[in-house]
Formats: C-alpha cells, sequence, structure tokens
C-alpha cells in the first residue's frame, strides 16, 4: 500500500522526532543543526524533504510510508512564502494526475505522489493558534487533509493541555478551519465506526511525544521509546501521557484508507473540476 | 532602589510566567488568551506592555522593580518590525535623560526609565538561534545588557539541555553578537566576584524553568513552586533542574548594580556621544 504523509512544523517543533517515532526507527537525521548563513540578511528558504519507508502492520501486509517534511520553516523573519512551497508540492502532485489521466497512453510506471494526509504541528503555547497556524490550515485545508497536533505534549501538565486543546478548537470553530475532522457517509457507517469518528473528533488536536531514544525503563525493565528527565520517565507509548498510539493507529490502520480515498475523491476532484473549468 | 528588567520572548514562550516567578507572586495575568482578529490580514503588532513591583530582599532592601514585557511577539507572519518597537523604546528612555541632562532647571519628578537589562527567552528547538534571535541581539545588544535564557527548560532532557546551550553558545561566538557577559575592570575585580562573573559565563544561555502554581509537595511536605506531571513534579528553585535561582539572584542581588552601572556608564554614553555628533 501506498501512503504519503506530509509532516508541516516549525524548526525545532519536533518533526524529525514524530516521523522517527511513528516509524519506529531512524528514519530522519535530527542530530544536524541547520547553520544559518553568516550573512543573515539572505531569505532562508523552507526546502521540502521526502523520505521513504516500508513498514509492516501487525497483520503482515506492507505499507510504502513516503514522508514529507519541512526543515527550514519558521527559522526566517517573514515566513509569508513558506505556504506557497507547500501549496505548490501539493498543488504539483495533482496536476500530475490530471496529465496522467489526459494521456492516450498510459505511463505504465506512473506514481502517484498526492499527499493523502498533513499532520500539523502546532507549538504548545498557552494561547491557542498563531496567525500562522490559521493562515496555513485556511490555505491548505481545501488541498489536503490536514490533522492538526500539538508537539512537545510533555511540555504541559495536564491542566494545560486540557486548556490548550480547547483554546485551539475554540480558534477552529471561530475561524472556520477545514481541518480534517473524520467524515463519514451517515448512511453508510457502523455504529462501531461512528463513535470511533466521534471520539477523535473529541481530540483534536491530538497530543504528541517523540522520542529517538530508546532504553531499558528502570522500573518495567522493558525497552521503551521515551524521554528520560530527572523528575520522571516518558514512555511515548503511553496513552495517558499523549495522543500518539491513538494518532499511529489512526494514520496507519483505521483510516488510512478514509483519508487516501477523501484525497482522491473529494480534494482531488475539487481541484479537477478548478482546474479544468478554468 | 529603582531597577528596570525587560523581558522579550515570543508570545506562549513563558514570559509572563517568568515574570511572575520571579517576583515569586502574580504580576501578570497568563490565562487572557491572546485572540487573533477576525480577519487575519490586519497586521498584529506587538504591544509593550509595563508593571511594577516592589520587592523585599533578604537584607530589607526595597527594590522597585519595572518590569516591561511583549505580549504579541512572534503572533504574526511577518516579525520584522517588532524590533523596532522595542528599539524605539529603549532609545526613547536615553533621549529622555538626554533632554533632562540639557535642562537649566530640573525635573525634580524626572523618573530615569532606561532599562537595565533584558532578559531574551529563547526556544528550546535543539538547532541554536533563529534568524529572529540573531537579528534582535544584534539590533539591540548595542543599547540595553541582554541576558539570553532558555525557556520552558523542563521540556529539555539532561542531555538535550547540554546540546542546546552549546550550539547557541557557538552562535553567539560565530555571529559575534553582543551579549552581556558579565564583564569586569581586571584590575578592581576580587577573585572572588572574578570567578562568580567566569561561571556565569559558563551558564550563558540560562535556563528557566517557571511556574505560576504553588502547591504542596507531596514528597517534602513543603510548599513549592513548581510543575506537576504525571510523570514527575519540578521544583522551579531547584537548582538540579534549572539555572532560575542562579538567574534571580544575579539579576537582584549580585549584579542589580553592575547591570544599572554599564547601562549608565557604556551604553548610555555611546548613545549619547553618537547622538550628539550625529
Ligand atoms: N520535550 C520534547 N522534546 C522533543 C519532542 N520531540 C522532539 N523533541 C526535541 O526537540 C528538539 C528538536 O527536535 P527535531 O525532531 O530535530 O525537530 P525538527 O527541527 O522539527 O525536525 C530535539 O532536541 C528533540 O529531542 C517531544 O515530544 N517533547
Ligand atoms: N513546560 C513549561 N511550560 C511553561 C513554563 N513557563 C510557562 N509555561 C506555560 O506556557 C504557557 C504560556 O505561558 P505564558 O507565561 O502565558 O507565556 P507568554 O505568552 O510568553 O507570556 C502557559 O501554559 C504556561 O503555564 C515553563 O517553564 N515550562
Amino acid at each position: 500500500i501506498n501512503f504519503t504523509v506530509m509532516v508541516v512544523g516549525e524548526s525545532g517543533s519536533g518533526r524529525s522526532t514524530f516521523i522517527n517515532t511513528l516509524c519506529g526507527q531512524q528514519v530522519v537525521d535530527t542530530s544536524t543543526s541547520i547553520l544559518l548563513p553568516t550573512d543573515t540578511s539572505t531569505e532562508i528558504d523552507l526546502q521540502l524533504r521526502e523520505e521513504t519507508v516500508e513498514l509492516e502492520d501487525d497483520e503482515g501486509v506492507k505499507i510504502q510510508l513516503n514522508i514529507i517534511d519541512t526543515p527550514g520553516l519558521g527559522l526566517s523573519l517573514d515566513n509569508t512564502s513558506s505556504f506557497e512551497i507547500i501549496s505548490d508540492y501539493i498543488r504539483h502532485q495533482y496536476d500530475e494526475i490530471l496529465l496522467e489521466e489526459s494521456r492516450v497512453r498510459r505511463n505504465p510506471r506512473f506514481k502517484d505522489g498526492r499527499v493523502h494526509v498533513c499532520i500539523y504541528l502546532i507549538q504548545p503555547t498557552g494561547h491557542g493558534l498563531k496567525e500562522m497556524d490559521v493562515e496555513f490550515i485556511r490555505q491548505l485545508g481545501t488541498l489536503v487533509n490536514i490533522i492538526p497536533v500539538i508537539c512537545k505534549a510533555d511540555s504541559l501538565t495536564r491542566e494545560e493541555l486540557r486548556t490548550n486543546k480547547k483554546l485551539i478548537q475554540e480558534d477552529i470553530n471561530r475561524f472556520n478551519l477545514p481541518i480534517y475532522d473524520f467524515p463519514f457517509d451517515e448512511d453508510e457507517i457502523s455504529q462501531e465506526d461512528y463513535e470511533t469518528n466521534m471520539y477523535l473528533r473529541s481530540l483534536i488536536p491530538l497530543s504528541m511525544i517523540g522520542s529517538n531514544d530508546v532504553f531499558e525503563d528502570s522500573e518495567t525493565k522493558t525497552m521503551i521509546r521515551g524521554r528520560k528527565y530527572n523528575w520522571g520517565t516518558i514512555d511515548v507509548e503511553d496513552t495517558n501521557f499523549s495522543d500518539f498510539v491513538i494518532l499511529r493507529n489512526t494514520l496507519l490502520i483505521s483510516h488510512l484508507h478514509d483519508l487516501k480515498e477523501y484525497t482522491h475523491e473529494i480534494l482531488y476532484e475539487n481541484y479537477r473540476t478548478e482546474a479544468l473549468s478554468g
């Protein structure tokens, strides 16, 4: 199965770590320090980076996961041009499909590069969304499925996480932001899936704690992926601490097909209609 | 004693919490959610906010602490004009002194509003300084004493804190940034003060953990200001966890006079020379 995930987040928000945590392996090197040019008057352009990982789910199904991430985002003083780079990439994938659709002789080796979901990392500021967040979701939510995620959720107490989720939800509603809210067909959905989707909606924005370190937990004596602080240890797979496990299951198991289907049948079709009608 | 501290940090970096933690009391309300206007095409301007707190040190000396902070910084997509607002404020205080100096009849109620130190909060990104940080310190380091501080240091493991400090120190050196590095007169300093200043230099950027919550620590049964996580509790005054206590002592006790003196005898004098010869 081919699945393309874009991860958008400011430099230092834990994007690379999220990718490694999601895949359970070192996919991206997080130790590279992004050197600012000594002449900081030059504009630092956002660069898209792509990695491919082969994952196998618990039923032996192979998933070819294509990950696009955004090193350099947020580093410059003026970030207004960053979205265009991301938007252009997504549109370009749709244009490629349009082109391929209209060919008389199909290209047998054509690769569908459409982005099926965009994980948008939000800083745990305690004040809801920033202008950059609102603008990004507004401009790109109609092109790609956006799932908002609070990064570094371990810097929030239980109370603060509740507050952050509430403020962000209020902003999403106030600005009518086009996020992927686990939509479903009322007539076709099972009661169980209905409850799952309603539950997922209530979690938005999902909280994330990631780590590149795998070590032996001194208490349970098992190997865990986590963060070791002087005041305590966090297992990223502990559902009491973050929504990571839920997010991973949603992306790679329960909603993988929903996300691909929605991209193809709704988002791409809307783009196609707009492109062909001029 | 009159002492003016400016705290510069992006919205959500813990600036208000830092002020409350430094003063040991609720000076700023951190629960106010900064509402973005529904039309996000308007530029969100940084606004300077001033609070005054009367503190008493352990010898009964009263300090009138004037705090200027920067709500709204970092909220808009383009932050290039933010520094001008801060720079103008600092210069204006110097202009007021220049004006007062040249008056024939002194104003007996003249208030010296010069900023004696600027605490600059840096995000714990793991990648050193952003362009915004470099530009800010470059443009303002010659006008005010800047002490760089890593905020939310509780989101860093011991290893990550070491890495962050190292990368930031490298950036400070690479870009020759004019930070306040605890300067002293070689001929006039005592061995003890020399060692203190060299030690403080080695700590830059100082790490900070702040909190608005004071509660009873379940282990020690004493009241502490701290952060309670599901995986552990942090006492902000624990010197193993952050440099907060050192920072507070430096600002309010050991280096208060150094900072005022340096502002008046070096920074103001440089400004004055440039203004009068320009
Ligand atoms: N506290 C905390 N730190 C994290 C988390 N994920 C990553 N980090 C740290 O944040 C820093 C930047 O992470 P990185 O993945 O390189 O961010 P990127 O620049 O967005 O790719 C590193 O020091 C990471 O170890 C997290 O969930 N919580
Ligand atoms: N993890 C962590 N969170 C903090 C710290 N200081 C403040 N916060 C939290 O960060 C959020 C924003 O803090 P606030 O002081 O309002 O930031 P400001 O917008 O810069 O004034 C609030 O939820 C605070 O509780 C800290 O040292 N560590």
